[in-house]
């Protein structure tokens, strides 16, 4: 009988800023220019458009920044501006599985709400949707206690692009160069995003240009259906519930991927589930027999064009790019799924040249082609490095630390849903499956590896005899 | 102008379960069973009584189990049954700051939609808040679309009980033995609640009692007003606004604690705010002037009484019962802030004895008393036990890896508002005032180690001269 309260997302993400990565000032820049560009590069990947982002970061007092990310894409329409900008939970990506940079519906109006809540300044929107529409300018707040857009500011304005979009943030933050900056993490996205053209201003300093380094976009990830293996059963339940089918062997085919007539002629067979039930009216156990005969039938490996790999060639020269080393060495595995959403998990490795041979080993981690720069300890991807044995390829590695040698890894996880261990979207959730994937990935590119080092200390050893 | 929806929350986290703690089977059992617990706890203290609590695991079929947490509580009003136990985000005690174990309004809500996700099944309540009043059962499931409660059933009952509450659901999971176990999880609980009388009967075996081994209630933490340091301006914009007083020297005064009348009189001083300025009428530079004086001002660190220890001597009576050492130490932080959030942070260290001294050093981590069992890697206890050089104390210490030595540490945060990395509860995040607070304790306890250490090597040198 004590005061039970209903409590707003809102609220809650305010009292929980670290949840969404503000948790201080050095990281709270680079989250919020993250978020921004995500959605820009997500946007003009969709709408089919060549990204042309503005990212500026202008200093107006110590530890005090704005923030403005500027896109050449699709624009957003007027009407929908307040909530995008304005309320948590709101988006176009969350109700499909399709590979994105974004999918929770959370990302740019927790970046604005952050800045409001340290500056209690709104953020300022201006988009343009094409030529012929004139573009709006809008200052907006979230109402926190509501979860509700408020517009401070509304009005037509003039701008010089024919569509897109432009984000600002007044913001407290802390620029620092080096390990984990914004500076770094512009440049990483630049270089892992070869068809987008970057114009970066940070504070104080003359514009980096990042030229395009490929002119087509990047094979645009498909939308698809649920897989079957690993949806839960109240999940199923939900689907039936909500079918408009009049048959459950129209609604198996049409809800998921992968499920052929004569796939879902078995399950039905092994279920003892009439074709022609209608999927509203089955009773919980017929929907548990449903469900069991998923595991007991061979149903095939997700699609690949649901899915968008940066592929080996591409990350070898990325690594080849960035790092002098003598031997290289990538792998990408074929797709596969966890809870019903299809994965594919991507190693490359780099080792000897100038690397640091008495360092720890470095762990670059990417997920759906964005760098994660943080919490590296929590993350699926670290745990699996920690967890294969680096001494079996020849390596040195003291319990609990990552192997010591000169070898940098990059390790790219795509996904139509990455489960992130916070809403920050910072570290890899460790799902079994995942961690599998990673393993198998490490081990892989590890044995090849190990045949190199041991051929270099035979090498080495035949040398010295003569 | 693509399709932009609003998500609901139970939407949102039944897609991140991982974000609640179930993303295992094995975790699921452990999640289910401590949100239970830790609701029973926070009723039976909230309502002076001194708790028992009754924990029920059966085995249903494999890998299927009805789990069962009774308590001697308050009840809950049949009003509030559906609420609660239905929809996410609902509780008492989010919009309060008074250290307890929930604080979310998430926790017993997201047990239950993890039980009907994986096996359709309602959540089982009875409860009854007096022997006056009848005991009712319900059977409720969470709408996820909506986030609002379905009740399936409602109906008076028979229990023999007084006054309590008991909650029933079946789920997936997974019961294994030994470490990370929820027999663990239980013993852990019973020890570091000594005024609770346990009664657990695990799948297939005998109850297990725990006795009470103290009988009064630990002193009740106090709910207090947010302590000033490192609360945010847009915070302090939305209190001024919603605030009903007419004077800001009264809404300081009676919106944060410490803030003595002498201290508010220098605040406003400072700021160029008249005592009588009434706070819905400040303008934006003027609230920022008031943020800005409340950094130059001195004032009192927080009260004691908003928080409860474990304490000293408990903690070591705690070591020592559980491990066989030969050196045993604590120390007990005073209150520290962050974000306007009171903490306290404890360290207790056993060292030597029989503890095995070839392995990693073990940490055990609690939370406003809670264990943490998950997680270590993301944890910032985890962090700054690794920042520590423990080999300046005398202790082997690989880089990037826990110390190595016959030594077990154990670290409790008790707060009015305990910053996890995710709303599973598992791991502390890393605010830089929570990782200092940590390091000193740490450090402290660390020293006298070095100094233990030291001794022991000089008599052991001594020893071998003779
Ligand atoms: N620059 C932009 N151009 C076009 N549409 C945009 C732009 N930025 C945001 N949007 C739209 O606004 C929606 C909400 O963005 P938001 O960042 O809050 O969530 P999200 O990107 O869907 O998910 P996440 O929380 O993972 O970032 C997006 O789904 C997208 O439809
Ligand atoms: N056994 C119980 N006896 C009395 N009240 C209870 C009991 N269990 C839950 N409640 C009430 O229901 C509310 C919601 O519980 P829930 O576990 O969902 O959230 P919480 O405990 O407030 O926070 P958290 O998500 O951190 O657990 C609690 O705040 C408490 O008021
Ligand atoms: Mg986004
Ligand atoms: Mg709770």
């Amino acid at each position: 009988a004590e005061k039970q309260r209903e409590i707003s997302v809102s609220e809650f993400f305010v009292k929980n800023r670290h949840l969404l990565g503000f948790d201080n000032k050095q990281k709270a820049l680079l989250t919020a220019v993250r978020e921004c560009v995500d959605n820009s590069l997500d946007a003009c990947e969709e709408a089919g458009i060549l990204p042309e982002l503005r990212i500026e970061i202008r200093e107006l007092a110590e530890e005090r920044f704005r923030i403005a990310v500027e896109d050449n894409g699709p624009g957003i329409v007027k009407a929908q501006i307040p909530k995008i900008f304005g309320k948590l939970l709101y988006g176009s990506k969350f109700h499909r599985l399709k590979q994105q940079r974004g999918q929770q519906g959370i990302g740019v109006s927790a970046a604005g709400m952050y800045g409001q809540l340290t500056t209690g300044k709104p953020v300022t929107i201006v988009s343009r949707t094409s030529p012929q529409a004139a573009p709006h300018l809008f200052e907006v707040t979230v109402d926190t206690r509501k979860n509700q857009p408020l517009v401070l500011k509304e009005e037509k304005t003039e701008w010089e692009k024919a569509h897109g979009t432009r984000v600002e943030i007044e913001m407290e933050a802390s620029y620092k160069k080096g390990r984990r900056s914004v500076d770094d993490y512009v440049e990483q996205t630049a270089l892992s995003n070869p068809h987008c053209r970057v114009l970066y201003s940070p504070p104080g300093q003359e514009t980096i240009t990042y030229e395009r380094a490929v002119h087509e976009l990047p094979e645009e990830a498909k939308e698809i259906k649920p897989h079957p293996y690993g949806v839960e059963l109240g999940r199923l339940m939900r689907m039936f519930q909500d079918s408009q089918d009049r048959h459950i062997s129209t609604a198996l085919k049409n809800d998921f991927s992968r499920l052929t007539p004569k796939v879902v002629d078995d399950i039905l067979k092994i279920a003892g589930v009439s074709p022609k039930a209608r999927p509203r009216d089955l009773d919980t156990p017929a929907i548990e027999r449903v469900h069991k005969a998923f595991t007991k039938v061979k149903i095939m490996a997700p699609p690949t064009n649901c899915l968008s790999p940066v592929g080996e060639e591409a990350l070898l020269k990325g690594l080849r790019l960035r790092f002098k080393a003598d031997y290289y060495d990538a792998v990408t595995r074929p797709p596969a799924v966890y809870r019903g959403n299809p994965f594919q998990v991507e190693v490359a490795l780099a080792h000897g040249g100038s690397l640091p041979a008495e360092e720890l080993i470095e762990v670059f981690r990417f997920a759906n082609r964005v760098p994660l720069q943080y919490q590296a300890s929590a993350c699926a991807v670290t745990k699996a490095v920690l967890s294969v044995d680096w001494r079996s390829y020849g390596m040195q590695m003291s319990k609990g630390a990552l192997p010591t040698g000169p070898m940098v890894l990059m390790l790219h996880i795509a996904s139509v849903w990455v489960p992130f261990t916070s809403e920050s979207k910072e570290a890899i959730a460790h799902y079994p499956e995942i961690v599998k994937e990673l393993r198998l990935a490490l081990m892989e590119v590890g044995r090849r590896l190990g045949l190199h080092i041991r051929r270099g200390k035979r090498e080495a050893a035949e040398a010295k005899k003569r």
